[in-house]
């Protein structure tokens, strides 16, 4: 989820 | 999401389709740095690499599969349709790419959150787009006649960049913990980049005059 959240902007 | 950072994104999508209308329908790519758009290509080949590995959202993936796609169909409109690729400004458009890349990939490997190959790549995408707007400006400043869909195409893009701004400021006081100092100094960097253009697009505006950028 970390990762997800941290890349969740295009 | 934020209202900020979906107005920033769909003026983001909307630059390339006010693109891809003059390349499309004009076909013409007169103005438009080809350099510019192979680094955009870059960007989002080594930024959407978690695309199939890593979901965030359905939004997220559509609009990953556009900004490929559009990015990727536009370098080849410039460089193989054949009366598209005739407009293109190519003597003009001098900027050498490795001096944006090179730069941008050992930042990353420097300055980045985790040391695997996603998140370096990620990260160099992050600190090329910041920069990728570069040979567009210096094209701009040598051509004497831009074009109103050139002019509007390189202000969607600056006002996209305005509007993640505002979408970090209000992530920021609304989201516990948010933080991500590698993309907001960039976007930073980024934004301030068009300065100039901006204030010379809203002044030839504002005097109802055809934009030009003095050289």
């Amino acid at each position: 989820t970390m990762f997800v959240r941290r890349h969740d902007e295009l | 999401m934020n209202i900020f950072r979906l107005c920033g994104d769909m003026t983001h999508l909307l630059s390339v389709v006010v693109l891809l209308l003059k390349i499309h329908t004009i076909k013409s790519c007169a103005g438009i740095s080809l350099k510019t758009q192979e680094l955009y290509a870059l960007v989002f080949a080594t930024r959407y690499l978690d695309i199939f590995t890593h979901h965030v959202s359905l939004y997220n993936t559509v609009m990953k599969i556009i900004f490929l796609g559009t990015s990727f169909t536009i370098v080849w409109y410039m460089r193989h349709h054949k009366v598209v690729r005739q407009t293109y400004d190519k003597e003009q458009d001098t900027f050498k790419h490795y001096m944006l890349i090179i730069p941008c990939f050992a930042l990353a490997l420097l300055i980045k959150t985790k040391f695997t190959p996603l998140e370096v790549l990620w990260t160099f995408s992050i600190y090329l787009e910041a920069v990728a707007i570069f040979p567009q400006l210096v094209l701009l400043q040598r051509t004497k006649n831009i074009d109103n869909l050139t002019g509007n195409y390189v202000f969607l893009l600056g006002a996209y960049r305005g509007l993640y701004l505002l979408n970090w400021i209000v992530r920021y006081f609304t989201e516990k913990g948010y933080r991500q100092w590698i993309t907001w100094i960039s976007g930073i960097v980024q934004t301030a980049l068009y300065a100039d253009f901006f204030y010379y697009y809203i002044k030839c505006w504002r005097n109802n005059e055809k934009l030009h950028l003095p050289s």
